[in-house]
């Protein structure tokens, strides 16, 4: 699945870059960046061209213009913000994960339907599910993170969906499917364990 | 990644072998399978020739033996033991995952180093993490999930290594190696996050 590393190969290319900078280079081409990561020259222009990033194939890439548009495309200098919603065990841990802050991730809210986990002064506020739709819309959200039981699953994830959310993390393990320009990326965390013994259990066969 | 995507694949030509042995089918051929699951002939022959599924080409497989041999596999009757090690605030929610049970995963035990965390009376008992070659041996754990701070997690996961442990589930954001015989699988969330924002801002442009 090309797109699930996209953001990896994005930020090596900016690294390869910067580095290049600071060595004076002012244009670089395909090639060169495709030795740097070990990958083909056509697989680096056809990310280019996947991302609009500019150059020409015969004068090469402006480093610099290639740096401001990675940085762009990979929102460094902008706080990221996202929404947990069903704010349980496992929604609670990732509201509070320190690992996000350097990601630029920042989570601005909590929603729940249970009253008893609603808390509008808590240092991440957790608000009622019905006001997704005023805060999604007030404070430009676009991603959310899905940690409801999966009964629910699916009808808040199509909640969200009409609040305008445009990315789901979905941890509930049904496949949930995304298209209409909403992107939908499924952690099935049981599978990845059942993964693990699989391969084991072959590994003594 | 072919081996991330096995168990699914295998869960698929189990479930089509058993509507076959009820519409009372004693053979099948690779090409069958192939149908049924949407992909090619050659894959389900390399994934069964991988596993040591045992058929012949020209005559076929045993739907019987099939499904057993795949049942062992895939460990459908056997409780699956786990360790959790590093009981904060990601390895809690995952100690008391009630989704678990139904995939016939039971976390054993959790382990952590703050004595503030040590229950040896919960439900799931919290140990020492001292204990960790005692239980692994006297229990023969083979899989940990790893959710410790990323600043121990290639020790603790050495420890584990040593312990007998022979498959990781890390949430550390380090990339862990496995190798001789140990297999680690990597979930990185904020990353899953990053790519999320990355398509998104493409979609954009
Ligand atoms: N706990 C884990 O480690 C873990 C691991 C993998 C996957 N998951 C999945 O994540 C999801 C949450 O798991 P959990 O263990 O945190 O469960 P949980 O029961 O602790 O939390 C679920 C939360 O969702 C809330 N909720 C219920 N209906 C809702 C709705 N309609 N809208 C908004 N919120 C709603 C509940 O009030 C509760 O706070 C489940 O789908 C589970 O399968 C959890
Ligand atoms: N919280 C999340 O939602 C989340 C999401 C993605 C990844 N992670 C990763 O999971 C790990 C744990 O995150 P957290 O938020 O639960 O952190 P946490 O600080 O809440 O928990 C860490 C736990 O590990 C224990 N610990 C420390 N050193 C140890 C050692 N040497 N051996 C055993 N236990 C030890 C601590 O006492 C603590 O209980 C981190 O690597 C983090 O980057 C967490």
């Amino acid at each position: 699945n090309a797109t699930k590393e996209v953001v990896v190969r994005l930020t090596k290319y900016k690294n390869v870059l910067e580095k290049l900078r600071s060595l004076g280079f002012v244009k670089v081409f395909s090639d060169n960046l495709a030795d740097a990561l070990g990958v083909s020259p056509a697989l680096v222009r056809k990310d280019f061209s996947f991302f609009g990033l500019s150059g020409k194939k015969r004068a090469g890439y402006r480093v610099e213009d290639l740096i401001a548009q990675l940085n762009h495309i990979l929102g460094v200098d902008e706080i990221q913000r996202v929404i947990v919603v069903g704010c349980g065990k496992i929604g609670t841990a990732l509201m509070r994960y320190r690992g996000f802050a350097r990601e630029k991730i920042r989570v601005v809210s909590g929603f729940d339907v249970d009253p008893a986990k609603i808390d509008a002064n808590a240092p991440v506020p957790i608000r009622d599910l019905n006001e997704i739709p005023y805060i999604v819309k007030s404070e430009s959200i676009r991603v959310a993170i899905l940690t409801v039981p999966e009964t629910v699953a699916t009808q808040v994830a199509e909640t969200l969906i009409a609040a305008g959310i445009k990315g789901i993390l979905n941890f509930a393990p049904i496949l949930l499917k995304g298209g209409n320009g909403v992107v939908v990326q499924n952690i099935n965390i049981a599978l990845e364990l059942e993964n693990l013994f699989c391969l084991l259990r072959f590994a003594d066969k």
